[in-house]
């Protein structure tokens, strides 16, 4: 397996030359179903979407692609912010985006750019309408390209890396009814943006790959993890994030409840039984939410006791 | 040497010991107790 | 015009030679820049200044230095000449270093050290000037008044690896982990200071003095959660009644936090971190001392 990862860090120029030429994907909408992203880029996409803080950051992926799988080698950020409130915000990047590429290549890195990452801090991994359409010209242009969401503030939250890797659909295409994937909470302001747009994308299967070195050097930083993992306080650094959590909490309860009162007003008898699913999976959602926030604030509680116990229980 | 580095290390504890960290931490601990109370 | 001009500049010159430093400036000022009658292009006029400029601060005279420093910053964007551009910045650094706004001059310093072209006007510039300007970044940076300015500009210093190499880095070190400055250090560090760097100021403490007396204290104020005046006096090497005007000074200032119990002759320190972080750091460092002693025993074979 460590022989097969580092081997996939090999860049054969020729092969990827004639897929390019043959563009198996030009035809077939749901083409591209995995994605391998390397332990390198995920840091740094990790590292850089976190440094954002509140802010939408975005940038570039490089790599290649083997049939149907995306190969994510290495990532750089971009100089733009605010990614969520224009299309194609990467334009005002494009100088920057023109001169690394120049340079990589000067320094015989041959990889092409397969995609772009942007964040979205605290509101999950999905794509707005604005994502969409900035993707879609991407796939128009620039295929075969990737579009990768990152949710740095969930990432804290949660203690696992929040990452989804989409590709859209063709303007006109009807998807075919998929199973849902994985539930995440979407904050009542945007949940409209989200439902208007999950149907005209997809997301792909993300696994991740390192070298031999990286796995050495990784290794080499968890000797050392084991103080940060002590001293972090997830309650604490999380706060405004958990607090508006809250309150889109009280905010979706109370458009659930209103909603509910109304139909009981019209009279149970004559709801449709859709109608009746849809508010009850409402509430189920809601409470899903409920206990994710939760078991966040227990696991971060959790962490503060013990640490209390190692280290103010014992007095000399 | 590393006997005075250890006793060094032992002298530092307890980590915190005063009566604002007291009321910080129980705070704390009583919001996510009220949290999960609620949840419930 | 252009005949005064040329007999000017030659006076000037000769002054030059003879270390006549500000006759020379003199002369060289009362060539008419602003002239309607003769067309001076942007680059001579700003030579000019330049020129007089360092000629006053040969003979530290930082006033007239700074008039003419300032009359070439109005010039200096449209100058392509890159010598020239080098020579005002390398001015302005000295003439700010000298009016003591030492920050300021800090960050001029630390900018000419980072020049990235080793050859300039067809003069190459050596490692020895890069090295010199930082350690005048450095030294100016410790010079300047405590507080978070100044920390952040230690900050970068601290993390910039060539300061590690430097003759002045202890100190730097020092003072960037907010350590309390001892006598013998400050003395060796006085060594290499210039004469306007050790100036006496009107309370007849010198500059150096009164920066590493507001050092320490603003590293005596994280050590401790309050002091008396004595204690605080006797720790700082001076009398209580001027560890408390020089505590009440930085605090309105806001270089430091903290309130002054005047009946009791206390001073309470208060910091703006979190009990809860406080908590975090103390588990960071006693998690870092013990992978230190861990680190030990491998070592030594256990």
């Amino acid at each position: 397996a460590v022989a097969d990862a580092d081997a996939m860090y090999q860049y054969d120029e020729v092969a990827q030359a004639g897929i390019q030429q043959q563009k198996p994907w030009v035809d077939v909408p749901h083409y591209f179903k995995n994605v391998k992203i390397s332990a390198l880029a995920l840091l740094k996409m990790v590292v850089h979407a976190r440094s954002g803080g509140t802010i939408e950051v975005m940038g570039l992926m490089q790599g290649k692609t083997d049939g149907d799988t995306i190969i994510i080698m290495d990532a750089f950020a971009l100089p733009v912010e605010g990614t969520e409130t224009r299309v194609n915000a990467q334009a005002d990047a494009y100088e920057y985006m023109v001169q690394y590429a120049q340079t990589n290549k000067q320094v015989g890195r041959l990889e092409n750019v397969v995609g772009w990452y942007h964040s979205h801090p605290g509101y999950g991994c999905w794509l707005s309408g604005i994502d969409v359409s900035t993707q879609m010209l991407n796939q128009q242009y620039q295929e075969p390209f990737l579009a990768v969401v990152i949710d740095p503030t969930r990432t804290v939250s949660a203690g696992k890396v929040e990452i989804g890797a989409f590709r859209t659909y063709p303007m006109d295409y009807k998807p075919p009814d998929e199973p849902p994937s994985e539930y995440q909470t979407i904050p009542l302001n945007k949940i409209e943006d989200f439902g208007v747009h999950y149907k005209q994308y997809y997301s792909l299967d993300i696994t991740y790959f390192k070298s031999t070195l990286d796995s050495h050097l990784l290794d080499l930083l968890w000797n050392k993890y084991w103080v940060n993992t002590l001293s972090s306080s997830p309650l604490l650094g999380n706060r405004d994030y958990v607090a508006g959590q809250v309150s889109d909490l009280a905010e979706k309860l109370e458009q659930a409840e209103t909603q509910l009162a109304h139909s009981g007003r019209i009279g149970g008898f004559f709801m449709p039984p859709q109608r009746k699913k849809e508010e009850e999976s409402q509430l189920a959602k809601i409470t899903r939410d409920s206990s994710k926030i939760t078991v966040e604030q227990v696991h971060g509680l959790m962490s503060q006791v013990i640490k209390d116990i190692l280290f103010n229980s014992v007095t000399s | 040497s590393l006997l005075r580095q250890i006793s060094s290390l032992v002298r530092r504890l307890p980590a915190i010991d005063s009566t604002k960290f007291q009321d910080d931490f129980l705070m704390e601990y009583n919001d996510t107790l009220l949290m999960t109370y609620l949840a419930t | 015009e252009e005949q005064v001009s040329i007999i000017r500049e030659g006076l000037a010159e000769l002054y030059e030679n003879e270390e006549q430093w500000s006759k020379a400036a003199q002369m060289l000022s009362g060539i008419d820049l602003e002239s309607g009658i003769r067309m001076l292009d942007d680059t001579y006029k700003l030579e000019k200044c330049v020129k007089i400029s360092l000629l006053y601060l040969e003979d530290d005279d930082a006033i007239n230095a700074e008039t003419y420093i300032k009359k070439a910053s109005f010039l200096v964007n449209n100058c392509k000449d890159e010598a020239l551009n080098l020579q005002y910045k390398v001015c302005y650094a000295r003439i700010l270093d000298l009016k003591r706004k030492f920050l300021e001059a800090a960050l001029r310093y630390y900018e000419l050290s980072q020049l990235e072209k080793r050859e300039v006007g067809g003069r190459r510039i050596d490692e020895d000037e890069l090295q010199q300007a930082l350690t005048a970044a450095v030294t100016c940076t410790i010079l300047a008044a405590a507080g978070p300015q100044r920390s952040r500009v230690l900050a970068t210093l601290y993390k910039d690896e060539r300061c590690s190499k430097l003759k002045i880095y202890p100190i730097l070190q020092k003072v960037y982990l907010e350590r309390i400055l001892r006598k013998p250090e400050v003395d060796a560090f006085s060594e290499e200071l210039k004469p306007h760097q050790k100036a006496l100021l009107p309370d007849n403490s010198t500059v150096l003095d009164r920066a590493m007396i507001e050092h320490n204290l603003l590293s005596a104020s994280k050590l401790y959660t309050n002091i008396s005046f004595e204690e605080l006096g006797a720790l700082l090497g001076i009398g209580p009644q001027k560890a408390e005007k020089i505590a009440a000074r930085m605090i309105s200032e806001d270089r430091m936090r903290g309130s002054i119990d005047q009946v009791e002759g206390v001073i309470h320190f208060e910091n703006d971190i979190e009990e809860l972080q406080q908590w975090d750091q103390q588990i960071v460092s006693i998690c870092q001392a013990l992978n230190d002693v861990l680190d030990s025993m491998v070592k030594k074979g256990m």
